[in-house]
């Protein structure tokens, strides 16, 4: 017994303390650094970054992505491609409704893949659903006709929606965000959905609305990418958006498609008039058009008032470049 | 690209989400 004591080390208090002592300090130095990460406002690109940014030629750039894209690949390239895709973007191709790889001829077209039938239920005890796969960035309330891309972002209602049918009346205190609801009682949402490029690229009505206006903003096409719409405030309202809007049960709604770099094109299935990313705009300018008045031409089943869409019906989709 | 909805409903609307959380077509957002 006496051999086997010796035998053992003999206790060193002193470097225990201090490997135990600086373990615990630098696990609090960690704790607080990333508690302080998370409750710091983001760091915002200056004027001059926004500036130089959105001069770059990312409409260019993203036609160019669409051209290359839209190539057909011979058939013995198909599948090492768009294996690459699916593992650096994590595609879940058990869900697609193609699952042979040497099904779509490009790029873009596995891009549009769509869905098996019975892989995406609709939600029937929700008012709201989903109106695509991805990511939450943000959503809540709206305040003072300002909305966060993310927590802490803003960018204006007015800038984003663009002027109303109503305009305000100035000698009241009414503001662009009591403009759009119809009664005190309620309160304006948000949310904002984040698609990565690994995910299904279309996107279906959330809820039974009607829509009266479909409004298209030509305009950047900068990534949208979270850490960029941490970096650029205002980054929805520069950035090329279709935007449809109407009503709902409880009054003013609107569903925003927002392209990007690599996504420049977006798609409306009942309305083949719309086309975006298109070489020559006007900057600052936006075309309308109205289902109201023409509802019986846009959908044969349209309702009198808009084109009438039901919740987790396709309404269009992103496309590349 | 993002998807960005805008929509009036009642006071006592609420969401049951969280940021950053990973979402399908058709699930719920919300509720009243």
């Amino acid at each position: 017994l006496s051999t086997a004591r010796r035998s053992l080390p003999t206790p060193r208090p002193l470097p225990l303390l201090v490997v135990t002592g600086s373990g615990y300090l630098g696990y609090q130095y960690y704790k607080r650094r990333d508690q302080h990460d998370k409750t710091a406002l983001p760091h915002l690109a200056t004027p001059t970054q926004v500036a130089l940014y959105h001069s770059f030629p990312t409409r260019l750039l993203s036609r160019t992505w669409g051209r290359l894209n839209g190539l057909n690949l011979p058939k013995w390239l198909r599948k090492p491609i768009y294996s690459l895709y699916i593992w650096t973007f994590g595609v879940n191709m058990q869900e697609a409704a193609v699952e042979d790889l040497h099904h779509y001829k490009n790029l873009g077209e596995f891009f549009r893949r769509r869905l098996k039938p019975a892989v995406r239920p609709v939600c029937p005890s929700s008012c709201m659903t989903s109106p695509a796969d991805g990511k939450i960035l943000h959503f809540g309330r709206v305040k003072n006709s300002e909305v966060e891309q993310v927590k802490g972002v803003t960018y204006s209602l007015e800038n984003f929606l663009g002027p109303q049918m109503r305009q305000i009346d100035v000698s009241s205190s009414s503001s662009f965000r009591d403009l759009l609801l119809s009664s005190p009682d309620n309160d304006l949402f948000h949310v904002v959905v984040y698609l990565a490029p690994g995910d299904y690229h279309c996107f279906h009505s959330p809820t039974d609305w009607n829509v009266e206006l479909r409004r298209h903003f030509p305009g950047s096409l900068m990534s949208v990418n979270p850490g960029v719409a941490r970096w650029i405030k205002e980054l929805f309202c520069l950035n090329e958006r279709v935007v449809l809007s109407g009503q709902w049960q409880y009054g003013f709604f609107s569903l925003t498609a927002v392209g990007a770099t690599n996504v420049g094109s977006i798609r409306l299935y009942f309305d083949q008039e719309l086309q975006t990313n298109c070489p020559f705009y006007s900057k600052g300018s936006f075309q309308d058009r109205s289902y109201v008045a023409t509802s019986n031409q846009v959908k044969g089943a349209a309702v009198e008032g808009g084109v009438a869409l039901q919740k987790g019906e396709p309404v269009g989709e992103f496309n590349l470049g | 690209s993002t998807i960005v909805l805008l929509f009036e409903a009642p006071k006592d609307f609420s969401f049951n989400l969280h940021p950053g959380q990973r979402i399908k077509v058709g699930e719920g957002l919300g509720s009243l």
